[in-house]
């Protein structure tokens, strides 16, 4: 553990809290995307297999499963959940998500690199990997669809946005003094933080004022 | 061996 990892791993955590906050706040959940939501689902949901496998610390236990069950109360919110549920906007949430999700693990099953002993388990958490990256692109596209996202939301996509940018610092580091790198979560963080990279860069341009796209 | 893949990242 070192410090970026650290702010990386709070950031990702306060994206929750942002959202759940807004929600509560305005009582709507305008603009946010349950396709997203549902796709961060999967992708917690297949990483996080290893809460079965093996143990490594109290830290990593406990962060998994408020990510997966953050995520599913929010998903239940955004849903299910009167009347926060009542202003879903299903209309612009249009982005093809289902497209990706089964051609994608298809595509990692078969370039599986290490077939003999790699197990089901790594090629989930390959899968998880690569579907993260993609995850945000619903909530993108439903404020390209409107133009505009409320401070708030911005808050909350900038601190999910920058989360992997400090991972990516945080393999730096690690590489630095270790010279280990794992390619597959460290090119998947890359191209993750590419995709947010237009819009940390209009939040930033903002800075506070509304956001326009 | 098993502590290869183990993962200690989110």
């Amino acid at each position: 553990m070192n410090i970026f990892r650290f702010i990386a791993d709070l950031l990702h955590l306060t994206s929750f809290f942002i959202l759940i906050f807004k929600i509560r706040k305005s009582m709507n959940v305008v603009g946010l995307s349950y396709k997203s939501k549902e796709l961060y689902l999967v992708v917690f949901l297949l990483r996080y297999l290893d809460l079965f496998l093996y143990f490594v610390s109290f830290y990593n236990t406990i962060m998994k499963i408020l990510y997966i069950s953050l995520t599913a109360y929010l998903i239940y919110i955004i849903r299910f959940r009167r009347p926060y549920c009542l202003t879903y906007d299903s209309q612009n949430d249009s982005f093809p998500h289902l497209k990706f999700i089964y051609p994608g693990a298809a595509l990692v099953t078969l370039i599986s690199l290490d077939y003999s002993n790699i197990g089901l388990f790594e090629i989930c958490w390959t899968y998880s990997i690569w579907l993260e990256s993609l995850a945000i692109l619903p909530q993108l596209h439903m404020i390209q669809q409107t133009k505009e996202c409320e401070n708030i939301t911005g808050h909350y996509m900038a601190s999910l946005g920058f989360y992997r940018f400090f991972y990516i610092l945080n393999w730096i580091y690690v590489y630095y003094y270790t010279e280990k790198i794992q390619w597959i979560s460290t090119l998947g963080g890359i191209l993750q933080t590419a995709l947010y990279s237009d819009f940390l860069y209009v939040y930033l341009k903002s800075q506070g004022r509304k956001i326009e796209i | 061996s098993k502590s290869k893949y183990k993962k200690d990242e989110l």
